[in-house]
């Protein structure tokens, strides 16, 4: 409930979350500049399917999610 | 629900399985027991029938492990993934791996209920992925829940059905208790359980859920009561907002509780008398905390009581009957709440708009009306 700052390191926690559970890959070769990046797009992904609001950037709703103990298996993807 | 890509599941229904390590976190029978258990939960609402090996390779390997643990998918220590299982398949396929760097426990909330993380992942075993919807065993996030008393939900009911088919043996003797349905917020015949405010948001509360809705958003994010308070009870009867910041109070039969964030305060939950109210009120139907007279209201059958909260006494001349005050309610109130300066009391599926100091009833709107269906 309380509303807290997001962090640098709460960002590199957020980002190591999405490559592990939603498929968010490094970025490789030349950066793209426009558009949205793509740690908005699965952040989106991931409120989305959490039913959070979809702001596609992070903020404590999105973070707590994110902290709670969860299952290894990626959500709303096929691990093969 | 969701399945894995191709429906991938099992070509037969008897499936076997293997304990391979155990956890020092509790005995070995109770580890036995919470896998069998959580195995059979799939076992009562399909065809599949689970046999334990002792020795050599089963569909299912179970075993608990910490760090890197020889999949490529190594854990991460205490908190954040507890478990992982695999797709039905030949090899790792249908594996499921725990965590050992977690403390396991048979029914305790200190600690991760093994009963509940195994139904989980047998559920990947099976073939089923992540489900969005909140009330559901597949739903990716840790919800404690008292193994004695659960029924898979019926999102898992209708996922796995949708793979294996239903169990063709019932016993017409035992009647099979009956999974929790997720309430729909938009479904115009709900009666909510309670309505609040809580630092400027609206909580609506039915069943084990409830719908928060914030100014910056129209869609409301449903909840399960426990993910917020996990030491509140469900299916409460009413609640309101504290003078005090971040305050709330809940109610159920004779007792309140009071939260402060998360966090439980100290001392709660308490008797209705604690409220001031008379020891012969077994419920209340609602509350509410009017803000310009400092008063909280409790709703009790066709009558309310008025409590100062700042003299910690029940106002002389209550209970009074509901329509000396409020004219047109049909019946009792179901849920109250205040906000931006109207009073808004529930009736059945039903919400009436009033101004509390002249009693006038301004509009008569759907229960849904804040829900924005």
């Amino acid at each position: 409930m309380p509303v807290s700052e997001v962090t640098a390191q709460d960002e590199s926690f957020a980002e190591t979350y999405l490559k592990k559970f939603f498929n968010l890959t490094e970025e490789s070769g030349p950066s793209v500049r426009r558009g949205i990046s793509p740690v908005s797009k699965k952040l989106s992904e991931m409120q989305k399917f959490f039913g959070l609001q979809i702001t596609g950037t992070l903020d404590s709703d999105t973070l707590a999610v994110m902290k709670k103990p969860r299952c290894g298996v990626p959500d709303g993807t096929v691990a093969r | 629900f969701s399945t894995f890509e191709n429906n991938l599941k099992w070509q037969k229904n008897s499936l076997t399985y293997r304990i391979e390590n155990y956890t020092p976190d509790m005995s070995m029978s109770e580890v036995d027991d919470s896998i069998e258990k959580a195995l059979q939960v799939w076992a009562k609402v399909t065809p599949l029938r689970f046999t334990r090996l002792y020795s050599g390779t089963a569909d299912i390997m179970i075993s608990f492990g910490g760090r890197a643990h020889g999949d490529h998918y190594p854990f991460d220590g205490p908190g954040s993934t507890l478990a992982h299982a695999f797709s039905p398949g030949p090899g790792i396929g249908g594996d499921a791996h725990f965590d050992e760097d977690e403390t396991f426990t048979l029914r305790s909330r200190k600690g991760f209920v093994l009963f509940m993380v195994a139904a989980h992942e047998f559920g990947h075993s099976l073939g089923l992925s992540h489900s969005d919807d909140r009330s559901a065993l597949m739903y990716p996030v840790y919800t404690y829940k008292n193994p004695d008393t659960f029924v898979l939900p019926q999102d898992d009911v209708k996922g796995i059905q949708s793979l294996y088919g239903p169990n063709p043996v019932k016993n017409p003797f035992v009647a099979e208790p009956q999974p929790p349905p997720t309430p729909d917020a938009c479904d115009s015949t709900i009666v909510l359980d309670a309505v609040t405010t809580l630092q400027g948001e609206m909580l609506f509360f039915k069943d084990s859920f409830f719908w928060r809705s914030t100014p910056s958003s129209r869609t409301p994010q449903q909840s399960l009561i426990t993910n917020l308070w996990p030491k509140a009870p469900v299916s409460i009867d009413a609640a309101y907002e504290s003078q005090q910041p971040g305050k709330i109070f809940l109610f159920k039969r004779q007792h309140v509780w009071a939260f402060t964030g998360s966090d439980l305060v100290p001392g709660y939950p308490k008797s209705l008398t604690s409220v001031g109210l008379p020891r012969g009120v077994k419920n209340i139907d609602a509350a509410l905390y009017d803000v310009d007279s400092g008063k909280t209201l409790f709703f009790v059958g066709n009558s309310y009581f008025s409590y100062d909260d700042a003299r910690k006494t029940m106002d002389n001349g209550f209970p009074k009957r509901l329509d000396q005050t409020f004219s047109g309610l049909p019946g009792k109130v179901t849920a109250a709440f205040q906000y931006r300066g109207f009073t808004y009391l529930y009736s059945g599926p039903h919400m009436f708009e009033y101004n509390l100091k002249t009693g006038r009833l301004y509009r008569v709107l759907r229960n849904n009306y804040f829900l924005h269906c």
